[in-house]
């Protein structure tokens, strides 16, 4: 899309159906490339996961599991039990070989030594790291690339009971660890899908020069679930045994992605100092921390523009709940009463065009079918010490077919959620 | 608490500094 002013964006509609063949971005050149990794959409073209453990796109299934984690973090910062499913009727079937986790991005590490290259889902909405490992004691979901074996590693250790580190990783999954000769951990994540395994040691290597010993994390002898045919997880949360602070002595805690905008397009997720480099200029804002999500990146939200005109939201509808920002789920949720005013000024805006059907979470959808190009209002998210984010094109609107084309935003449906 | 999801993060450079307490939006990240 293109900005026709600074108010509306400008998009030809057959931009919107998802590219069919990969578009590499130019390499970053001299010392950059070293801690950047590159990023893809986990089911696009540029996907190292095989073509045929990926799916269609079924946007249905996407916001399902979408919900389904939305659920889980609600969940979690009220402190209640994490039973997220418990009163849902949703189910996501979860093929063998199939992916669904279409709203996640992926990257390759090397870990062991000899090292070998695993491609992970990254997430900043979770703190462990873990990867399949051999034997697989109980289940091992088919994945694309050879399940990491330690055995056949130099440099694998274990982590006992009763350690430190065991209590930490109890702490970071909130589930306590268990204990069999060595430590025992267990996630469960918001859609259900789940590993369990040793906690342990191994080398994770993220470029030639960035190479860590005893990088603690899991190795999973039973995993179910959404995770397409990736080798696992790393989590990038603000747990002490996340990436970000493992890798804490080296980086400073610094790190930067970018996520492309179509599911054809790659990014970068970067470690260290030289975040920042490839944006003409970073806005900042505050980095906010939060007793009730210990795992979370707070931020302050404090209000919203459409087509450049700032909505009448009280600045309590943001601060009385807060914001997180998340790479792993894919829809902002926002309050109820600042979604109802960016749903009517959004509607408003887009008045000309057809209105259709909702699509699960999403309420505000239209027949584009018939246009070759729609002008769409601009929205932008303000921050505090006035940081704005003026949302691109890709990322005001989902799209399942042509003809139904919709808002992606949602609300929560309690203010207090 | 509201989420701000990956959809509306795209084609952003997002910056985290833990350590100093702050996050960054650049706009034209991807390219």
């Amino acid at each position: 899309g293109e900005i026709a002013d600074s108010h509306h964006h400008v998009i030809v509609t057959n931009s919107l159906i998802p590219a069919k063949t990969c578009t590499q971005s130019p390499k970053v050149s001299g010392s950059n490339q070293l801690r950047k990794l590159q990023v893809v959409h986990i089911n696009g073209p540029c996907s190292p996961l095989g073509q045929g453990k990926k799916t269609n796109l079924n946007l249905g299934q996407i916001l399902l599991q979408d919900e389904l984690r939305v659920r889980s973090i609600h969940s979690r910062i009220s402190n209640s039990k994490q039973s997220p499913l418990a009163d849902s009727k949703a189910k996501i079937p979860a093929k063998s070989g199939r992916s669904l986790g279409t709203g996640n991005f992926v990257v390759n590490v090397g870990l062991g030594t000899p090292k070998r290259d695993l491609t992970l889902i990254f997430d900043t909405g979770s703190d462990l790291t873990w990867i399949q490992c051999k034997p697989c004691a109980v289940n091992c979901y088919q994945q694309n690339e050879p399940t990491f074996d330690p055995s056949q590693s130099s440099t694998y250790s274990n982590i006992s009971c009763g350690s430190a580190e065991c209590t930490q990783v109890g702490l970071a999954t909130g589930n306590s660890p268990r204990c069999s000769s060595t430590c025992i951990y267990g996630v469960l994540y918001g859609d259900n899908s789940y590993s369990v395994g040793f906690y342990g040691r191994e080398t994770l290597t993220l470029s030639a020069s960035d190479v860590f010993p005893n990088f603690e994390f899991g190795c999973g002898q039973n995993n179910r679930g959404l995770f397409g045919s990736a080798a696992g997880l790393l989590g990038l949360g603000r747990n002490q045994i996340s990436l970000v602070s493992q890798t804490a002595t080296k980086f400073g805690k610094k790190f930067s992605y970018c996520l492309p905008s179509t599911s054809s397009g790659t990014g970068f997720l970067a470690f260290g100092n030289q975040v920042g480099t490839s944006s003409s200029s970073v806005k900042y804002t505050s980095l906010l921390t939060d007793s009730r999500g210990n795992s979370f990146y707070f931020v302050p939200l404090l209000g919203i523009s459409v087509k450049g005109q700032r909505l009448a939201i009280p600045p309590t509808a943001f601060t009385s709940s807060g914001t997180i920002i998340d790479s792993g789920t894919v829809i902002t949720r926002l309050p109820p009463a600042a979604y109802a005013a960016l749903r009517s000024a959004f509607r408003q805006a887009m008045s000309k065009y057809p209105s259709t059907s909702s699509l699960s979470i999403l309420d505000t959808c239209y027949d584009l079918s018939g246009y070759n190009t729609v002008t769409i209002p601009t929205i932008t998210l303000h921050f505090g010490g006035g940081t704005g984010l003026a949302v691109d094109s890709s990322g005001i609107l989902v799209v399942a077919s042509l003809s139904q084309v919709c808002l992606a935003f949602a609300g929560n449906s309690d203010p207090s959620d | 608490v509201a989420i701000l999801g990956n959809k509306q993060q795209q084609t952003f450079e997002v910056v985290y500094d833990v350590t100093g307490g702050k996050l960054g939006f650049g706009a034209g990240g991807c390219s």
